[in-house]
């Protein structure tokens, strides 16, 4: 089980559709600041729903996802995450699990819609199968720029409300 | 409540002794301050470098901070396992040659999970089974480029 | 009193925006959200890289960020000069090019100021007119060694 | 004005007496993790007078400053600056300026003392000098490891703050 694709169309720093591949194993992601590698991690957490909060993801609000070019904003978000599942870690009987995010910005607000291999479905449907892969909503296996300065920065009884958590 | 507290963190905290060991060729170690009143308690941590005194995390050096720090949350995540990861410049403060033992850690447990690292650090690209690159374009959108990909014996 | 902020407050924008100038070749500002009530207002920080938008602070990249802040700090020493300065590494979140921009900037103002700085990164190694290596030694006493001075031409 | 020498005896993990030349210019200190580096800026602000609080130095107490080998603590540490005055920037009739503050510890606790080339000084004297050459108590020309990361994720209410302590 694990990523073999990631589709970003107009998601954040990625103003036409990019399409990037992963091997299993060790990947390494690099390049210059603000060349768009933390944008890519963000795309993951956004697809998966695992970041309950917009500031995660480093944006006022959930709108400011979509990509802006030259001040004006484009409609749509869409992030896809094509799974290898020829373990059969997840019981859907496909090779491949494609969950698909989108967000679109209207005048009055936004629309949030969720895919799983094309259809349509609520956010704990996708968070069901992925409970079943071993990908918690709590996001513990993702850690972004700056947590471990937070760790290290923190009181004691805020390190030990981390145990709690997961406990 | 508190049996789920002790057992999640007896847990973590035997993997962080295994996990420090690994990295540091030390020993350390997590431990409450008032193990009867958990609730109230601070967790502490605690590690005696090879040959060197025993330590609080608070007065440790930077990179040593950041190693250890590191090291909890692979306590973590091995109490907990994923298919995935994704670390975006965990290594910050290391120095290159600690850098390249987290690098080699990460290396071995790719066998089990794949894992995604944002990194700036040659000892992580060395050790990478592959590279994405990421540039700003003129257009001012990001492009992926150079994706070398080594097969993996 | 309100005077003083603003005397202080409009020499330390003016710092702020010409050292944005030189490090990113782009723009940048820092503006209070209410200007008539100072003492209830917050410091914002505007920034418009070279052919990118205007962003503020809090959306940008992490190496942006610190190339931000370290600008402001840059710019409350220019207001209050020193005959020296102690920078322990501020080169963190940096790439290379980045990291050779801010080492050039120091190199500058050296002519006027003793800049000591404890770095990790070869642009800053390679633009330093000294260079000190400090290391443990088997005794678990730091010892000072390699002092390295180069003639300033 | 620059600072020419640093002496350290006993102090953090500079368990013998170590003397470090600097020249006027550039200097970059460099080293491994844990090898010293951040110490000896620690050092100088611990000489000059310019850190309020213990925590600042990354001591739980003073004391924790006076090197501690093997369990067991030296009684005395101290810190020699070396200031080269051949500008005359400081109105002492001296080529050199030595700053020295020596820690002792006692079972009762500890004394502090203050030398101004080679005589027993307050440490408000120190610090008149010290303006003079235009080193102020706050120690803006001192950015310690971790500042950088703290301002970045300053509200800005606290970054207005910042305005209005130097003002
Ligand atoms: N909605 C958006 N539209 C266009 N550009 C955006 C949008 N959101 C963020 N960006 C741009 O993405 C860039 C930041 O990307 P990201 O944080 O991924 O950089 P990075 O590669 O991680 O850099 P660093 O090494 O500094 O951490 C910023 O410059 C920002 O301007
Ligand atoms: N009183 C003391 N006696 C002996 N050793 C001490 C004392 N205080 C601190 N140390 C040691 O000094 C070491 C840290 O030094 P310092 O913080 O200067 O490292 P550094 O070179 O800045 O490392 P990094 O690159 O990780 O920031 C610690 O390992 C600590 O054990
Ligand atoms: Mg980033
Ligand atoms: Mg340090």
């Amino acid at each position: 089980m694990h990523i073999k694709r990631i589709i970003l169309k107009n998601f954040k720093s990625f103003g036409k559709k990019v399409e990037i591949p992963f091997e299993k194993g060790f990947i390494v992601i690099s390049g210059p600041n603000g060349s768009g590698k933390s944008n890519i991690i963000d795309s993951i957490l956004f697809c998966l729903g695992l970041s309950s909060s917009s500031r995660v993801l480093r944006a006022e609000k959930l709108t400011d996802l979509v990509h802006s070019g030259n001040g004006r904003q484009v409609g749509e978000a869409e992030v896809t995450i094509i799974f290898d599942n020829s373990d059969g870690r997840i019981d859907i009987d496909e090779e491949e699990i494609r969950v698909t995010r989108k967000i679109r910005v209207t005048e009055k607000g936004y629309y949030s819609y969720y895919y799983l291999n094309g259809k349509s479905v609520n956010l704990s449907e996708i968070q069901r199968i992925l409970e079943q892969a071993g990908i918690h909503s709590d996001a513990y296996n993702v850690i972004m720029q700056g947590d471990v300065t937070r760790i290290t920065e923190m009181t004691p009884l805020q390190r030990r409300k981390i145990i709690d958590d997961i406990a | 409540k508190k049996d789920a507290f002790f057992e999640t963190f007896n847990a973590v905290s035997k993997n962080f002794s295994e996990i420090i060991a690994e990295l540091t060729d030390g020993e350390g170690e997590l431990y409450l301050d008032n193990p009867s009143d958990p609730f109230n308690s601070g967790l502490n941590i605690r590690v005696k470098p090879y040959r060197k005194p025993v330590q609080r995390l608070e007065s440790m050096s930077g990179g040593e901070k950041s190693l250890v720090a590191l090291a909890l949350i692979f306590a973590i995540q091995r109490y907990k396992p994923a298919p995935f990861y994704a670390f975006d410049e965990v290594d910050m403060f290391l120095d290159g040659v600690n850098v390249g033992r987290v690098a080699k850690m990460i290396k071995e447990r790719s066998r089990d999970a794949q894992f995604i690292v944002v990194s700036l650090r040659k000892p992580m690209l060395e050790m990478a089974d592959g590279i994405i690159g990421v540039t700003m374009g003129r257009d001012n959108t990001s492009t992926v480029t150079g994706i070398r990909l080594k097969a993996r014996v």
